[in-house]
């Protein structure tokens, strides 16, 4: 984030951090228990899903603590529009985890808003591991900006005819401070207060640069994709566990028996 | 485990536990 705060330990409980080999590379948000919000281009085709690990519960990326969880991914699903009518657009992720999030103070979902929100009058804020200067500076402490909405046809007006955005995209940037979304926070969640909720309304996923304030970022617009998300989070079962059991197997039990029968030749 | 409050939330997807609540709440 360009002109970002440090952000405090349970402000952003839902914030996820997405490590491919060991180094971040995108941002996320908890839906639920297993099932974390992403940008679709944080999972290229060549990438393997192995190599992914989440992180949740955790403010500064060097220094895991007590509140922090890490998961391994089960499957990604990815919206079927992803590239189909722009270059970045439908740019929405589904990661299902191999196991179950423990909520607490620290770690908590976020909300998704309803299909027929009102943007105009929030209060909206980004957060994300992402670049500090177009340089490409990187920092390991979560950051967060509040943003203001930018209308539609005001954003597509500044981004001209090089780069034309679909309904299904709204943009938000801090023109006066600068202030706007970098490589890295992709994925991450633009959140709005409404009713002392936080509801999540839009994923980092491009813009032209980072500190040029005439591009703002742009971002998934979540209302948008509300029945896709809820249909899949509805109809996929959790992924099965792996659990700790006494293996019956005649394998195991000869082991077992060998054992037993050479203590007792000991004894 | 967390203390807060549940179904409280018709926009949450996660079951027991109310969404879009953080303990700390920015000023």
């Amino acid at each position: 984030l360009l002109g970002g705060e440090f952000a405090r330990d349970r402000k952003w409980p839902w914030q996820v951090s997405l490590h491919y080999s060991g180094f971040h590379i995108c941002g996320g948000s908890i839906l639920s228990a297993y099932w974390v919000l992403s940008a679709a281009h944080c999972f290229d085709r060549g990438k393997k899903l192995e190599t992914y690990d989440i992180y949740v519960g955790i403010t500064n990326l060097e220094k895991a603590n007590r509140h922090t969880q890490w998961f391994e991914i089960y499957q990604v699903i990815i919206h079927p529009t992803f590239q189909m009518y722009h270059p970045i657009g439908g740019d929405v992720a589904l990661v299902q985890l191999k196991s179950a999030i423990v909520f607490s103070d620290f770690v908590l979902p976020i909300c998704l808003p309803p299909s027929d929100l009102y943007l105009i009058n929030l209060s909206c804020w980004t957060t994300g591991w992402g670049m500090i200067s177009p340089q490409g500076e990187t920092g390991n402490e979560l950051l967060e900006a509040q943003l203001p909405l930018i209308p539609r046809f005001q954003c597509q007006l500044l981004y001209g005819l090089s780069s034309y955005l679909l309904p299904e995209m709204l943009c938000a940037a801090d023109i006066k401070t600068m202030k706007n979304v970098c490589e890295g926070d992709s994925g991450s969640p633009l959140v709005c207060k409404q009713n002392q909720t936080w509801l999540q309304i839009g994923i980092v996923s491009w813009g032209r640069g980072c500190a040029q304030p005439l591009y703002p970022g742009v971002f998934a617009n979540v209302s948008y994709f509300l029945s896709w998300i809820r249909y899949h989070l509805q109809i996929i079962p959790n992924p099965p566990q792996i659990l700790p059991s006494l293996s019956s197997s005649p394998k195991n039990t000869l082991i077992i028996f060998v054992t037993i029968m050479g203590h007792l030749l000991v004894l | 485990v967390s203390r807060r409050h549940p179904k409280s939330q018709a926009n949450s997807l996660s079951g027991d536990v109310a969404c879009g609540q953080p303990v700390l709440q920015g000023k």
